[in-house]
């Protein structure tokens, strides 16, 4: 679970409203 | 003069308003310091937190650059996981580039810390480590590396072709062509009299990425020890990479 580098996935993946 | 070539003008564009990215940290790392006495981190906890929080910055970078957008996640987290270090080592060096003062590191934050400073309150690990950065800067302050140099050197290090398993692996080598030749192309007009500043510049990315793994075990190793603050990007590109 260490390793699934969940919130580099988070960050690539997130939408940004600007 | 000659023309800069469009890879590299797209970079430049694309480069992170710096004083916002300052000002974000700083505030982050006051948040930090403003916690009970309990709960506030040490001066090494607070660099650690400075290195997670510009490698936010760096990911920001790379999910609008040229390339990189058109991947698919699956392969931005592997070129990522690739270079991380690298890219937050070589900030950090060309950040001592602009500031130029031998003596002292400039932060991220806009701090200035003296080289006797570090020597005296950092490990001999660490301080080896900064030492050697410091020498890194002089070889390119001396090949005279300039901000157009910089953003293609730092595509180069996202887009590197020691990935394995990516699912495009074309598109990064074209990502890697495009970049090589526009450096080649650029170094070639605007330094003549430099000679092979290309090859030189890529040597010395050679060096970056020595001393980005040997930071990274460093900072595993500090980990192992407990000292590296928890649950946060920094640690998770830590793990990444060691299964």
């Amino acid at each position: 679970k260490k390793n699934n580098n969940a919130l580099l996935r988070y960050l690539l993946d997130k939408d940004d409203t600007k | 003069p000659p023309d800069i070539p469009e890879v590299i003008l797209k970079l430049l564009q694309l480069e992170p308003d710096e004083a916002q990215v300052k000002g974000r940290i700083v505030a982050c790392l006051q948040q930090e310091q403003g916690k009970g006495r309990h709960e506030r981190l040490s001066t090494f906890g607070l660099m650690c937190k400075m290195a997670d929080q510009t490698l936010f910055s760096i990911v920001e970078w790379a999910r609008s650059c040229i390339f990189f957008k058109e991947l698919e996640v699956g392969d931005q987290m592997k070129l990522l996981q690739n270079c991380w270090s690298e890219l937050l080592v070589f900030d950090h060096i060309y950040r001592q580039l602009q500031h130029g003062k031998e003596q002292s590191v400039l932060l991220v934050t806009g701090q200035e810390v003296d080289m006797s400073a570090i020597a005296a309150q950092a490990g001999s690990i660490l301080n080896t480590l900064v030492l050697r950065a410091q020498e890194l800067v002089l070889h390119l302050h001396s090949l005279q590396v300039d901000r157009q140099e910089f953003v293609c050197l730092k595509f180069l290090i996202l887009f590197s072709l020691d990935v394995k398993y990516l699912e495009n692996h074309a598109l990064v080598r074209e990502a890697q062509e495009k970049a090589n030749a526009a450096l080649l192309e650029y170094t070639a007009g605007h330094y003549p009299h430099c000679a092979d500043k290309f090859r030189q510049l890529l040597l010395r990315l050679a060096e970056v990425r020595a001393l980005s793994m040997q930071a990274e075990e460093y900072l595993y190793h500090k980990h192992l020890s407990g000292e590296v603050p928890c649950n946060n990007l920094l640690i998770e590109m830590l793990h990444a990479k060691r299964t």
